[in-house]
Order: C-alpha cells, then structure tokens, then sequence
C-alpha cells in the first residue's frame, strides 16, 4: 500500500481487513456487514465490525447491542455482542441515539481514524468495515489510511442502483483498493401466501453489469423478513449464501 | 431566517423551496422528490429539482434527463425534461455517470451553493432539493444557506430507519427548519399473483414514533415496480397518494 497508511494501535492484530460498500444508501450494507461478521464468527474466527456510517449508524440495532461503551482519552473499548462479536459505532458513544451527529468532513474522518487506531481491538481475524454511503470524506479517509485486503460491494438489481455502485467500483480501483465481488441483495421475494417470486426492482442487467465492471457475483440474497432481526439469529437462514459469498474471502 | 442565508441570483424569482430529506439512504428520498414535481407540474406550477446528493445522483435516471448541462464560469443552464420540470444534478455535469465524484466536504459544500446560486432557475414556484443520506456537510450547508420553506422527511416502516430518520428532524428542529410531516414509503406490496399485501419491513411502530415526533403521516406510497420509470408516467398510479402529501405544502 502507499506512505500514507496508518499503523495500527500496537496493541492490536488484525489479519484481515473486509470494507462492505456500496456508495448507495440502503441496499443492505450494513445487513450485508453483519451477515458476514456472525457467519465468520460461527466458524471459530475472531472478528470485529467498524460502523463507519457516523451520521447514520446502524450495525448496534441489528446487532442488538446496547451498553455504551467507555473510553479514555486514547484508548476506546468496543461493545461485545452475546457471541463474541466486537463493535465499534458512534450511536454507542452517545446518550440518546435519535440525535444527529452534524459533523463536516474533517471531525467524521477524524473519528473514523480512531475507530482503527485507538480502538482496542486486541486479536482478530477479520474486521468489517461498514461503509457510509457516498464517495466522499470517510470513504476517501478510510480507501488512504486503512490497508483493507479487499472490497464486498453490495447493490440490488436496479440500473440506477447499479450506476452508483459503479461510481464506488471505480473510486476502489483509482485508490488501489481490490474488489472482491458484487453481492445482490433483495433479489427477489416469496410471496408469504402463494410462494410466487416476486421481482422487487425493475433491473435484469446484473449480468451485463458484473461483465462491464470486469467482477464476479459473490452471491444473492433474497429479501427476508428475517434480516432485520439478525441478533435474533436471523441470519441462520442465508448461511449457505452467505458461505458462498465468502468462499473468495 | 437568520444572517447567513445566501441571496440568490437576481435573475432568479423561486417562490417555495422544498427540501425531500430522511438521512437514511436507500428509503425513496429521489423518487418522492420527483413524483412531487411531476404532480405539481400537473396542476400547472413551474418546477425545478435540484439534486443535492453530488455523490451518488439519481435525479436524472429518474426522470430520463440525458443531456448535458451547459454553463459558463457564472452562470449554469439547468436542463429541462419533456414536460418542463428544470433539473440540476452534477451527473449531468460529468461526462461519464459512472465516474465517481471523489471529493471532500467543503467541495461538496461549494457546489451545492452554486446550485443555488449559479443556476439560471428563473421563474419557479416550486424548487424541490432532493437531499442526500447523512447530517453532514451538504446538510449543515443546504439548511445553513437556502431559505427552506420546509422539509418532507421519508421513511420506511423499519425501527431503525426510524431512529435515522428520527436525527434528521431533530437536526431540522435544530436548525429551524419547519418539517412538514412524513412520507411512508414501500408501506407494503400487492403480490401480482395472489394480491396479497405483503408486508415487507417489520416496523409497526409508525403511529409511535409520529407522536414521539409530534408529527403528521403526510400518506403512504406503497412499492410500485413502475416507480422506476417514472419518466415513462409511472407516477400517474400515485397520482392521488401524492395529492393527499402535497395537501400542506
Ligand atoms: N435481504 C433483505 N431482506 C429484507 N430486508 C432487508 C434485506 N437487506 C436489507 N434489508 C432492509 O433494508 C433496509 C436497508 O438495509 P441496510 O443494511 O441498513 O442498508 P445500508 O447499510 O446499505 O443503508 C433495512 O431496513 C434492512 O432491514
Ligand atoms: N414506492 C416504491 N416502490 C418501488 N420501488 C421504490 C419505491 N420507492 C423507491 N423505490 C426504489 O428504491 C430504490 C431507492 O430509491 P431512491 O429514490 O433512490 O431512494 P433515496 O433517494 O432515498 O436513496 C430505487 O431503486 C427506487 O427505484
Ligand atoms: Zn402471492
């Protein structure tokens, strides 16, 4: 990687490093995030989630976490879930999570610089970064300063969707960043009553896209109820998807 | 208002400003903004959007604008669609929509004040922003220069889209800016096989959080697979959804 990357606190060691992207905002990310962490967890791997969404934090909430969490000046401790998992996310470092963080660039890259050098994380295998939406500041921060072994970008099968998740793809490869692969998320739903499959969106150029951006499919995942309720072990259900999403991590 | 609200160019005449917000990506914010521009357009008002989300633009694809935008140093031509509604978004200002725009803050911040102040609008009786996810720096600087008018916030029936959403008023509130109620969006879906309505959040806290908020549902869109052509009339199903919003406005 180049000058600028930063150090990690010396007292952490962390192997790898998985942003999950997308530059648009609400295609399951953070679900997305998630689903990975707890299937890397459930195979014996120490792992860790960083919320870089300052301003629209949402891993605690699927997550279920809620104690805050305490801090020094220089060292922050992260949150634990039931099943080991640690979380860092600026909604744990306020009271009350309804109010707005009405920060400008530099204080949010400044913050999400913490989240890499000042959080104990100790050991871990893999750290998730949960992207904000966007290609701007944190987006920016995070592509110079963290060495990230590989980019998950998450879109849902909508050409306009697709046009934005394309404008992170590029962003990735001007800023050196590999990328893994594509998930789709919310591909399709089964109707509760007749079991139709029923095509949320309008797109059906997944295909051309993933051949125009020269990248893989990773996987797709249906839309399910479920995923919001992922600390009630709502993801059991897309395990073999999420397996085979992470077969190239 | 106060001090630093920016006067806008003379040759302008825009009587209401509009702001579509809800700091949660992905939740329909665009498609709201145009499907309240098409309706005013309808009944006669001259209308104009101005995409305020510089990174991620869907304004254009929504409304099938194609062309480029002209603009000398000081003065930026807005395009215009077949029916007559004016359009600024910076990926009609780039030759390549799937380019990213990788900038910081106070660029984001610059352009989106010569939306208001470099664009030739004219005579407008409605100017619609369309917001981008987040309270930060377009944000800060869209609520700080523009004289709004009000705000609609979208959401989703999710509980936490709602705390998202919930920062967003509260920022409104903190920055005087007058909400004028919310727009659930993607409420449910009719299967096209069986016509089932099918809910597909879990939130059923709505009512709740609208009188945690102290305020009204301003109505509900439900999905709608036409919804992404809205260029092509897709918007003439919501027609009457959209009435019932548009009633305080
Ligand atoms: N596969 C899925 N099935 C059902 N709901 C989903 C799915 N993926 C995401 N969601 C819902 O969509 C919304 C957006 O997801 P989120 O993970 O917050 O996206 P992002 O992080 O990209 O903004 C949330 O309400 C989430 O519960
Ligand atoms: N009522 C609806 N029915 C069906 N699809 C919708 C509806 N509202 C939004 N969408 C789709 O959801 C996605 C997000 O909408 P968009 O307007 O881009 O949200 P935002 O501006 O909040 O990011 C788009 O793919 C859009 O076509
Ligand atoms: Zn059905």
């Amino acid at each position: 990687k180049d000058q600028c990357m930063i150090e990690n606190n010396p007292m952490n060691n962390i192997k790898h490093v998985i942003g999950v992207m997308s530059g648009k905002g609400g295609v399951g990310k953070s679900s997305v995030s998630v689903l990975i962490a707890k299937n890397l967890k459930s195979k014996g791997f120490n792992v860790g989630i960083l919320d870089a969404d300052i301003s629209g934090p949402s891993i605690p909430r699927l997550l279920g976490v809620k104690e805050k969490i305490k801090g020094t000046k220089d060292i922050i401790f992260p949150a634990e879930t039931k099943d080991g998992i640690k979380v860092v996310s600026l909604n744990l470092l306020i009271e009350d999570e309804m109010q707005p963080v009405i920060w400008r660039g530099p204080i949010l890259s400044g913050t999400v610089k913490q989240f890499w050098t000042n959080v104990l994380w100790e050991e871990l295998d893999y750290l998730i970064i949960d992207m904000p939406p966007g290609t701007t500041d944190v987006a920016i921060t995070v592509m110079q300063s963290v060495p990230m072994n590989g980019l998950v970008m998450v879109s849902v099968p909508q050409d306009m969707v697709s046009m934005i998740v394309g404008k992170s793809i590029n962003m990735a490869r001007k800023m050196n960043i590999n990328v893994l692969g594509v998930v789709e998320n919310m591909s399709y739903l089964s109707c509760p009553e007749c079991g139709k499959k029923v095509n949320l969106f309008n797109g059906n150029n997944t295909k051309q896209f993933l051949e125009d951006m020269k990248l893989t499919l990773l996987g797709e995942i249906p839309m399910v109820q479920a995923i919001s309720h992922l600390e009630e072990d709502g993801y059991i259900k897309n395990k073999e998807i999420i397996d085979q999403i992470l077969n190239p991590i």
